[in-house]
């Protein structure tokens, strides 16, 4: 563990409770996509296949249950909870995220660090991560106007596998054996895909202003 | 027990 990859998870932590405290404080999921919780849903179940036979440590352990249970909690709330479903807008979250799924899943078929079961799922949860935020920016484009919760939850969520870039530019030049290719050239296209989020963020951090995403 | 590729990141 490094302190990258601490900065990361923490972070990656914090969207997640910032993304519950929204859903739970306001009883609202407007400006949320369901189509990428569900994505990270199947991108934590298809990366944590081994929770139950491999013990790394508690804390691995722990942040893995966390990760599943709030994905799941998030999407159970979504499509099943009495309020918060209503404010679920099915008309702007339109994004066809099952060729995400299907196009990841044939990708990690043909590129794989071993070709197991276990890899190819690890492989296709690590391509899937990198795309599932799609859905979510195709919908603040859309529905203009972002509110501040919404906004720090997405700021959070791109920010931590930037952090995760800094672990393994670390772990490769202190550990000999090093060689994480697929993880790094998906995080790369994942931080990129917020790039322009980072951008029109920091403009309306900067002029004090609401933060619109053009369409 | 930790095989030698379990992936350690989360």
């Amino acid at each position: 563990m490094n302190i990258f990859r601490f900065a990361g998870d923490m972070t990656h932590l914090i969207s997640i409770l910032v993304l519950l405290l929204k859903v739970y404080a306001t009883k609202s999921c407007s400006g949320i996509s369901l189509k990428t919780q569900e994505l990270y849903g199947i991108v934590f179940l298809a990366r944590y296949l081994d929770l139950f036979t491999d013990f790394i440590s508690v804390y691995n352990t722990v942040m893995k249950l966390v990760f599943i249970g709030s994905s799941l909690a998030i999407v159970w709330c979504m499509r099943f909870h009495r309020v918060v479903k209503r404010s679920y807008d099915r008309d702007v979250d339109t994004f066809r995220h099952y060729f995400l799924v299907g196009g990841c899943f044939l990708l990690a078929l043909f590129v794989h660090e071993k070709f197991s079961f276990r890899e190819v799922f690890w492989a296709f949860s690590i391509y899937l991560e990198a795309v599932a935020i799609l859905p979510q920016l195709i919908l603040l484009q859309r529905s203009g106007n972002v509110d501040n919760l919404t906004g720090q939850y997405v700021l959070f969520l791109g920010a931590y596998r930037g952090f995760y870039i800094l672990n393994w530019i670390y772990r490769y030049f202190t550990e000999d054996q090093f060689s994480r290719w697929i993880s790094c050239v998906s995080g790369l296209v994942q931080t990129a895909l917020y790039a322009d989020f980072f951008y029109y963020y920091f403009i309306s951090w900067k002029n004090n202003a609401k933060l619109k995403l053009p369409a | 027990s930790v095989d030698e590729d379990a992936h350690d990141e989360l």
